[in-house]
């Protein structure tokens, strides 16, 4: 209750309207972000508590939650250094949807499976250079792994199984082609 | 040499020879469209009158000026069966990727926008501006924070008479989540992922504001300028414009309507999927499908 408790705080600080707009001193804006910040990492234990206990407290599924809190520059320490990977995406929409996701990653070559075991299309885009370059950014991530997730339900979710593979010269993934 | 085009089944997105997006097709009809980056140079005032203000954190004052930023921007096209991509770099500190996903009838540009540069001593103002053949006749709409759509007439008010001294920034208004241009027949809608500043200031015209770094205060009661800076140099900044083109409601149709589509596409933006990674080095695929995941 202690960490929901920070961040409900932090929230009633950002109801001004200077949280949003700039019409703060710059201060007073890095304040802000401090205290978004600590409250974000307070409450990621009640995340992590939450999830371990939706997956039934089974320790092959007992994970050190933590936040890509770099994806807005296509970087994810999680996705470009482990070889496998179980993504899974909760749709909190009322009714079905789907998703193109984008994983940050290493040059390789990647199968994705749904939880039947069954290959889903996927297909490797090359990060821009503008993004790469960028020089606050510290990745190796040099592509993103594209997949469509289908048909996630309402108010549920669906799971993939993400591994870098050897190469398969009839691989169903690539590298998708380039033309400058 | 090639025209570059990038799409799907429901459409594909032209660019001309300088890589500027430049038309659409859609439903077997190709409209101009076309995308660019301009800045507003910051209006510099002394603030000691009203009406001499500087631009600033609270007000957007440009001094009556757009640049367009590039005249030829540098692509790089890159297809596959799932999503087709154009890398658009418009100069060192705008690039843009254009993507379209198969089976999706939306265009998603993802912008990169900073550090804008201030060496010239002049703060800018930021947009991304689409033209298309959609007869407007200043009429357009934007939401209300994320509720109903509201009507906007070009340089007129509701309720008295409008005799506009700043006519760029007097037809700006707040765009949280939808923006939109219809003729009855055609319609463009740009759907953003941030509150922004976004206007009509043409027929056919849409345009948002993305980032903004200005270089005096306005003397609205901040005190500094709007001259944020990360790691000793100007904020960069990313986010996405989604873009739905599409023919105008037509209430005998049994198809979802334009603004239906658009209604859903809204809801995608907003909530998103929540994205859960967690590695998997420890089990195997077949324990991963025999776990009750």
């Amino acid at each position: 209750e202690d960490h929901l408790t920070a961040l409900r705080d932090a929230m009633g600080v950002m109801q001004h309207h200077d949280a949003i707009t700039g019409t703060e001193k710059q201060h007073v804006a890095d304040d802000y972000a401090r205290m978004l910040y600590e409250a974000f990492e307070a409450c990621s234990a009640n995340t992590r508590s939450a999830l371990n206990q939706l997956s039934g407290e089974r320790d092959s599924f007992k994970f050190d939650w933590t936040y890509c809190k770099e994806a807005n520059v296509s970087a994810c320490a999680l996705t470009e250094n482990s070889d496998n990977n179980v993504v899974l995406l909760y749709n909190p929409l009322g009714h079905s949807s789907d998703d193109f996701v984008r994983l940050p990653v290493k040059e390789g070559h990647y199968v994705v499976r749904n939880d039947r075991g069954q290959t889903v299309p996927s297909t490797l885009i090359s990060i821009p250079s503008s993004v790469l370059d960028l020089p606050f950014r510290n990745s190796a991530a040099t592509h993103e792994l594209v997949f469509h997730a289908e048909s996630i339900a309402p108010v549920g979710y669906r799971s993939f199984y993400v591994s870098k593979e050897e190469e398969h010269k009839d691989a169903s993934s690539g590298i998708a082609t380039i033309r400058q | 040499e090639d025209n570059v085009s990038i799409g799907n089944d429901l459409l594909t997105v032209h660019f001309d020879e300088n890589g500027f997006m430049s038309s659409i097709t859609v439903d077997g009809a190709t409209h101009p469209l076309k995308q660019n980056f301009l800045f507003y140079e910051g209006a510099y005032g002394n603030n000691e009158e009203f009406r001499n203000r500087s631009s600033g954190a609270y007000i957007f004052r440009p001094n009556g000026t757009e640049k367009a930023v590039t005249e030829v921007v540098e692509l790089q096209v890159v297809k596959s069966e799932l999503v087709q991509v154009v890398h658009q770099i418009f100069n060192e500190w705008i690039s843009q990727v254009i993507r379209v996903y198969a089976g999706k009838d939306h265009v998603e540009l993802e912008w990169l926008v900073g550090p804008i540069p201030i060496d010239d001593g002049t703060g800018k103002e930021i947009v991304s501006r689409f033209e298309s053949d959609v007869a407007s006749e200043g009429v357009f709409w934007t939401d209300s924070n994320g509720r109903e759509m509201l009507r906007r007439v070009r340089n007129k008010r509701e309720t008295w008479n409008l005799d506009l001294a700043e006519p760029i920034s007097g037809n700006y208004y707040p765009v949280t989540s939808k923006i939109v241009i219809d003729d009855g027949r055609n319609r463009l809608a740009l759907l953003n992922d941030r509150a922004q500043g976004g206007s009509s200031l043409q027929d056919g015209q849409l345009e948002l504001m993305v980032h903004r770094r200005l270089l005096r205060d306005d003397r609205f009661g901040v005190g500094e300028a709007l001259n944020e800076t990360q790691y000793g140099d100007g904020l960069v900044a990313r986010g996405k414009i989604f873009l739905m083109f599409g023919q105008s409601s037509n209430s005998t149709s049994q198809s979802p309507t334009q603004a239906a589509k658009e209604r859903f596409l809204q809801n995608k933006i907003h909530l998103p999927s929540w994205v859960f990674i967690a590695p998997a080095n420890e089990f195997s695929l077949e324990a991963y499908m025999s776990q009750d995941n």
